[in-house]
């Protein structure tokens, strides 16, 4: 039985998108069968595997919006455990085309359905707001990872993503949890990191995952040449650390 | 004659609300009457100013979708010459409520006609995202400034804006110019920074500024204390990079 994770921020820049493509690349090297659906209309999960967007069979927003199935859209990627779900800029229209629709914020949980079986993890990347793609993404995951940058904004927003969660909760998906939150472009000399790392663990806790996601110029490199980092750099401590990550969600997951 | 400029980019984290808040500071220190429009949910502009969102007598989204007069919602700040229309997380309702509403992209040109003349300046903070928010932005604006950070996801989504402000231009707003791209988060010991700024300067050219807005720490702590950056530290690299495009701007807008 697969586990959705929403990887959602409604704060720009934060780090979803190279959380949603370097935890799933841990998990397929883990050997965890993985999908990676790229539900922002800037594409950068799909950029981020090289993908050629103008030679696409088919593409997220035909599945959401004209009902073409998902299967159509799968592309493989160089890791052998990773499947693609790529996009282009047209999923831009969705956010306004889906608003009149009939259940639209259970369109993704219809689109996955039939494949969810096939895989072990299914990872969604999610734009920078709480629109209607975010809300699908919510409405189907098991849970949610919150990339959170340590910053002031970033903290700031972190009230009106709980409460969107909430919401999601009581109105949509009653099972939604969350897996916790990741601190990305953490920088142990920079005394705002050091702020935010003390102010987010004293209040949530454990909700926290151990591992700290540091700034490192190679994590955000690698999509330049269309590969995860652990493709592009093995050694680097970005890539260590997202190894890290899929390692202490696998160990959060397993039945104790 | 007021000019309206929209600081606009789809593209997450890449240094616009960092941007807004610093130049329409900027332009205040330089004596010129300037309003600050907060066009973005998360709302971060206001708290940039120590806004106490909750003691609002008006705000952004009731004069948005209410029609309530922008005038009750303006707000002084420390600076004598700058004035802030304030948000709220309400906003985020706008981009759905707005869809079915007539004339959509001109409510914020309603809204600014009664008030443009007060102003030599109005700079609009704008979401991250190509939806009805930034859109009733880039309707009303004269012009629009572009952050992009130097990296290689915030490079890719250029190509999707500038579209859009093409689109602009042919259905909504004919006139709207482009004061310029200023690379923000600059560092240049980083190769990315260093190619980004290549590439753009090639294929931009004078649309580019010459100012260059460092990586500077001060700049993500001026905003947890209520101040933008000219009123906490003045001295620092990023305060200057800000007056200099403030000046820069103005340069480009004298008349020869
Ligand atoms: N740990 C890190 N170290 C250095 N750079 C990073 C790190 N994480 C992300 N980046 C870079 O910072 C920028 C923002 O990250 P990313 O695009 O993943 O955030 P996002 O939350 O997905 O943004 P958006 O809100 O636009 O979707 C990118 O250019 C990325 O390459
Ligand atoms: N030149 C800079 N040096 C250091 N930090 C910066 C700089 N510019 C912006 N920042 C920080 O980077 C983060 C992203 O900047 P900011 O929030 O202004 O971007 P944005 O484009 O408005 O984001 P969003 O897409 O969420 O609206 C913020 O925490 C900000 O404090
Ligand atoms: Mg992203
Ligand atoms: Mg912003």
């Amino acid at each position: 039985m697969s586990r959705i994770i929403a990887i959602a921020n409604q704060k720009g820049g934060v780090g979803k998108t190279t959380t949603a493509v370097n935890l799933a690349a841990s998990l397929a090297v883990a050997e965890q069968r993985t999908l990676l659906i790229d539900l922002d209309p800037q594409a950068n999960a799909t950029s981020a595997y090289g993908i050629d967007k103008g030679a696409l069979k088919a593409h997220v927003y035909q599945c959401l919006v004209d009902g073409v199935p998902l299967t159509e859209a799968l592309v493989p990627t160089e890791l052998p455990f990773l499947t693609l779900a790529p996009t282009t800029t047209d999923l831009a229209g969705a956010e306004v085309e889906l608003v009149p629709v009939v259940a639209r914020e259970q369109r993704l949980a219809q689109l996955l359905a039939p494949v969810r079986d096939r895989f072990d993890f299914i990872v969604i990347d999610c734009p920078p707001s709480l629109g209607l793609l975010t809300l699908n993404a919510l409405t189907v995951a098991d849970s949610v990872i919150i990339p959170l940058q340590c910053e002031f904004y970033a903290m700031e927003g972190m009230g009106h993503l709980m409460s969107t969660i909430e919401l999601v909760r009581t109105h949509l998906n009653p099972r939604l949890a969350i897996d916790g939150i990741v601190l990305t472009m953490f920088d142990r000399r920079n005394k705002l990191s050091l702020q935010v790392e003390s102010e987010t663990t004293a209040f949530f806790g454990r909700q926290v995952f151990e591992t700290r996601i540091p700034r490192n110029v190679r994590l955000s490199e690698s999509p330049s040449f269309g590969k995860p980092a652990v493709l592009y750099d093995v050694t680097a401590p970005g890539t260590k650390a997202y190894l890290e990550l899929a390692s202490e969600l696998l160990a959060r997951l397993s039945p104790k």
